[in-house]
């Protein structure tokens, strides 16, 4: 996967963070400091579309059979996450309770195009 | 995209950098909330000492190795037949006691559960963790009632009794994950905990409420799954 860098115009992985300090949310999540909030845009060219490897999902198949036989029929390709993980929080609830939970698929580690 | 299609994240790159930020921390805002069933972030009145949050963490990790040794589990705390990737998003819960109503004999402890949690998870189990403080050599013995709100809610039912017999100061553990359990499923949200002494006891708890040696409930909860409907 890429990370975005300068102008780059392909699809490639954003990094954003969310410093809970920042957004005074510090006083009831008590970790992490803050959220990588990445995200994925650029372009999906068809040539790069479902290049094996930077997009393994199932579309990639499906299209470079639609382009083996007829590219004009070829659906766009989109910029999607590819890897992803959790993110782990230690918060206060609403009763001042103490909570750990694991958000399922919260970080975008990489980026391609379908 | 092509011309006139609008696409989501072209859009986002065509705001100024500072409105593009504050769309993102919004989003990220959304995301969190939306995914912990919070429907706006807590306001916290009491947020719990650094002391107790780490005796307590220390307490469960004890707990934990000490009942995988007895169980022949690997004590790295990983579950054995927990395959990874069910994706089923797990709670861990560290409810800490509120004081309730107190007598010569007997001490009433409140634990309370959010509304959100109880609504949308399954208890896989809860631990009533006390800290006893004896006042002599010898055998004390202390009555622990479980009580929870009837119906009305406006009476207590006990739920169960527990007799024990301490004999020395420290940490004693209680299984109270089938009242927990029952809670969740009334959709109430308070657990009492009465402990019932002799006379002569006084208070069972460390007097003054040390912050680290005070009772909490620890417990393991999964996001319940949706109703699934099998197709044939």
């Amino acid at each position: 996967s890429i990370d975005c860098s300068g102008d780059s115009q392909m699809c490639c992985r954003k990094e954003f963070f969310v410093d809970f300090k920042e957004i005074g949310w510090e006083d009831w999540i008590i970790q992490p400091e803050g959220y990588h909030m990445n995200y994925c845009a650029g372009l999906c060219p068809l040539h790069m579309a479902g290049i094996p490897g930077l997009a393994a999902s199932f579309h990639t198949a499906v299209l470079n059979l639609l382009k083996a036989n007829n590219a004009d029929a070829a659906v766009d390709s989109c910029c999607v996450p590819t890897q992803r993980r959790p993110l782990s929080l230690l918060y206060y609830d609403r009763d001042s309770n103490i909570v750990k939970t694991d958000i399922p698929d919260m970080i975008v580690d990489a980026c391609g195009c379908t | 995209a092509p011309k006139g299609v609008w696409c989501p994240a072209c859009g986002l790159a065509a705001l100024a950098p500072t409105t593009q930020r504050d769309v993102l921390i919004a989003l990220a805002k959304q995301s969190i909330l939306s995914k912990l069933h919070l429907p706006d972030r807590p306001n916290i009145t009491q947020p719990t000492s650094r002391g107790a949050l780490l005796t307590a963490l220390r307490r469960m990790r004890a707990q934990r190795t000490d009942m995988a040794i007895s169980q022949g589990m690997p004590h790295d705390g990983s579950i054995p037949n927990w395959h990874p990737g069910m994706g089923v998003q797990e709670y861990e819960i560290l409810s800490f006691a509120e004081s309730g109503s107190s007598t010569s004999r007997s001490v009433r402890l409140h634990f309370r559960f959010t509304g959100e949690l109880a609504g949308s998870t399954e208890i896989l189990q809860a631990t009533l963790y006390l800290f006893w403080a004896v006042p002599g050599p010898g055998t004390h013995p202390v009555t622990v009632r479980l009580l929870q709100p009837d119906l009305t809610g406006l009476n207590r039912t006990v739920a169960s009794e527990t007799r024990l017999e301490v004999q020395r100061a420290g940490w004693a553990t209680l299984d109270v994950g089938r009242a927990v359990q029952s809670l969740f499923s009334q959709g109430s949200q308070r657990l009492t905990v009465e402990l019932e002494v002799a006379e002569d006891w006084g208070s069972p708890l460390l007097a003054g409420h040390s912050d680290s040696h005070w009772p909490f409930v620890a417990a393991q909860a999964r996001a319940r799954m949706p109703h699934r409907v099998q197709r044939r």
